[in-house]
């Protein structure tokens, strides 16, 4: 992992005296190459690699006696930084029927999470309504009402002839006729460059007005995570994201290329298919997951 | 990148960010740019466009090998399809079944997730769309009586193709590794290892937990294809090309979008062309 890695640049740096500028550059590079490898974006690794090395390079590494130590204290404590939020709680704060809409791409976990927040909000006291608004995956709306009968949470009946804005709409007028807390919104998935799709959704969230509009993303998500989010981002300003399948063995760099490009805060992780297991999202565990 | 006239150290490392953010992975590039900077060194490169030229010829060498369209061979003939949670499987398996079916093969297509909500309905509405055979039993019941059903009925009404959904499953979940196993038991003792297609669906969009993904579901039950969908988004996919490197299993098909024709069988150049 990346701590015996460094340990090892050091040991071989040790017989050289004491430590230079030169050198401790050689271990940011091996902070890169891991950092890539945990599928964290490029631009992201180089832009964090710059936002450490002022400290990297400075006294408190240069003179210690545990060089590497003092670095990957270093990079713990700035993606700590970067990932952690005060605002990662829930936004309930609205006249009910408080909306929250989950977005992302195809089979993200869009769903499944529905579910799962739906039965979190119920054991903290709120009458939740599912909402199914996916009309074009084959058996969507089964699927949502297969969740809800497992949970025992009333499901707002829709079909695949209806249009995704007048359902949610409809669904909202009947949560509020019938005194429901929360509105929870499952859309389809859709590809972030699908114009038609994207404005389908700008077209949910200006009728219907959520609190929460959470991008539901894939932990083990390469790359792209950067240009996805900043498009989800750009075109529904989201309110938090919610990574999923985290309980696989993905080093999940998306979570900190999701966080440095969108800045909203990672409000919950998907741990299981089981509609109990979702958990809150913390940062200092993230941490060292991505850094291996 | 390749605008430019002479090749240095500027130019590498924009090749090695388009390489990586394609999701080529560490290892591959530093591979691929070694190869390339020890051509340069030998004077065997000497601008931009030959630089461009050697490493899409390099890249399409490691993919030419994976190239290999899958062939019904017996019947009847089992396409297993694995992989984890959400890639398109179910999918895949709709737009398979149609594609065989203009191929001129009768098809049969197993239920054999009976654990996630509503996914027997899902796989049924394929079923119909495609204009094939469909076999399910209760929901929760056992995938292996599924599959075992479907081989009986393959055999008896002479069905060429029996095409088997699987439950989504993180490779990492042992006790969901072990039934895969067990379907596979199943499968073999019923049909022989030479009728079975062992098909793991990878989503492009994911990134090195791909190589892992492959490497232990080959380690657990052998697989002697790959899929690899969502091609259609911004993702290159680019994962392949060290899995390709390191496991040399053939890539059958590419999913190009959530319609029932957007299948393809793959192709080596295109993609590589895909990549700059
Ligand atoms: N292991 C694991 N599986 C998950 C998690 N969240 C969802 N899944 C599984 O991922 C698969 C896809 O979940 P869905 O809820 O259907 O995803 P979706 O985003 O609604 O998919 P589309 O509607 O097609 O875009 C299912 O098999 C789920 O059980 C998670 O946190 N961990
Ligand atoms: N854009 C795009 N979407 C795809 C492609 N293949 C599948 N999908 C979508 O991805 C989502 C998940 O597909 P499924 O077929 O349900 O995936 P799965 O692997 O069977 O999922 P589980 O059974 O829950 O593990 C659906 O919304 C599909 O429409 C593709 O090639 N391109
Ligand atoms: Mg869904
Ligand atoms: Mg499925």
């Amino acid at each position: 992992n990346l701590s015996d890695k460094l340990h090892g640049v050091f040991k071989k740096l040790k017989g050289h005296g004491k430590l230079t500028e030169s050198n401790i550059k050689a271990t940011l590079r091996e902070v890169k190459l891991a950092l890539l490898e945990a599928d964290v974006n490029f631009k992201v690794v180089k832009s964090f690699i710059d936002e450490i090395s002022q400290k990297a390079l400075g006294e408190e590494v240069i003179l210690s006696l545990t060089p590497a130590q003092q670095i990957i204290k270093i990079i713990n404590e700035e993606l700590i930084h970067i990932m952690g939020d005060e605002d990662s709680d829930l936004n309930l704060k609205a006249v009910p029927p408080v909306g929250i809409m989950l977005v992302g791409l195809q089979g993200s976990g869009k769903t499944t999470t529905c579910g799962k927040l739906a039965n979190y909000l119920r054991k903290h006291g709120k009458s939740p309504l599912l909402v199914p608004a996916d009309v074009y995956r084959p058996a969507a709306i089964e699927q949502l009402k297969t969740l809800g009968k497992q949970l025992d949470i009333p499901v707002f009946d829709s079909n695949i002839k209806q249009n995704p804005v007048k359902i949610c709409k409809a669904a909202k007028d009947f949560a509020l006729k019938n005194a429901y807390d929360v509105c929870i919104i499952d859309t389809a998935g859709r590809l972030h460059i699908d114009e038609k799709l994207m404005a389908e959704l700008k077209s949910i969230k200006k009728k219907v007005g959520p609190t929460e509009v959470l991008f539901v993303a894939d932990a083990m998500t390469g790359q792209e995570a950067v240009n996805i989010a900043k498009t989800f981002d750009d075109i529904l300003d989201i309110t938090g994201v919610i990574l999923t399948k985290m309980d696989g063995d993905a080093r999940g760099g998306a979570a900190l290329s999701i966080k440095h490009i969108t800045g909203k805060p990672i409000k919950f992780i998907g741990v299981g298919e089981k509609l109990n297991q979702l958990e809150k999202f913390h940062p200092d565990r993230m941490a060292s997951q991505i850094l291996g | 990148v390749f605008g430019k006239k002479k090749i240095d150290a500027e130019l590498l490392e924009e090749l090695e960010e388009l390489l990586i953010t394609s999701d080529l992975g560490v290892k591959t590039v530093q591979k691929l740019i070694a190869s390339v900077e020890d051509k340069v060194s030998r004077k065997l490169l000497n601008d931009a466009s030959e630089l461009k030229n050697t490493l899409k010829e390099d890249i399409y060498q490691i993919l030419a090998g994976d190239e290999k369209p899958l062939e019904i061979t017996k019947k009847p003939y089992l396409v297993m399809v694995i992989g984890i949670n959400g890639v398109g499987k179910t999918t895949t398996i709709g737009k398979l079944a149609s594609q065989l079916k203009a191929e001129g093969k009768s098809v049969l297509l197993a239920a054999g997730d009976t654990f996630r909500a509503a996914a027997i309905e899902q796989l049924e509405i394929w079923s119909k769309r495609a204009d094939v055979g469909f076999i399910r039993q209760a929901q929760n019941s056992d995938p292996a009586a599924v599959i075992f059903d479907a081989i009986a009925s393959a055999k008896s009404r002479g069905i060429d193709v029996i095409i088997a959904d699987t439950a989504g499953r993180l490779h990492t979940k042992v006790n969901l590794m072990e039934e895969l196993k067990k379907l596979f038991k199943i499968a073999r003792r019923e049909l022989g290892e030479d009728h079975i297609e062992t098909l793991l669906v990878l989503d492009a969009t994911t990134g090195q937990n791909a190589v892992s993904q492959v490497k232990i579901f080959h380690k657990e039950v052998g697989i002697t294809g790959l899929v690899v969908t969502k091609l259609d988004g911004t993702a290159k996919g680019g994962v392949i090309v060290g899995i390709a490197d390191e496991f040399k299993i053939p890539v059958r098909y590419i999913g190009i979008g959530e319609q029932i024709d957007d299948l393809r069988v793959f192709n080596a150049q295109d993609f590589v062309d895909a990549l700059f």
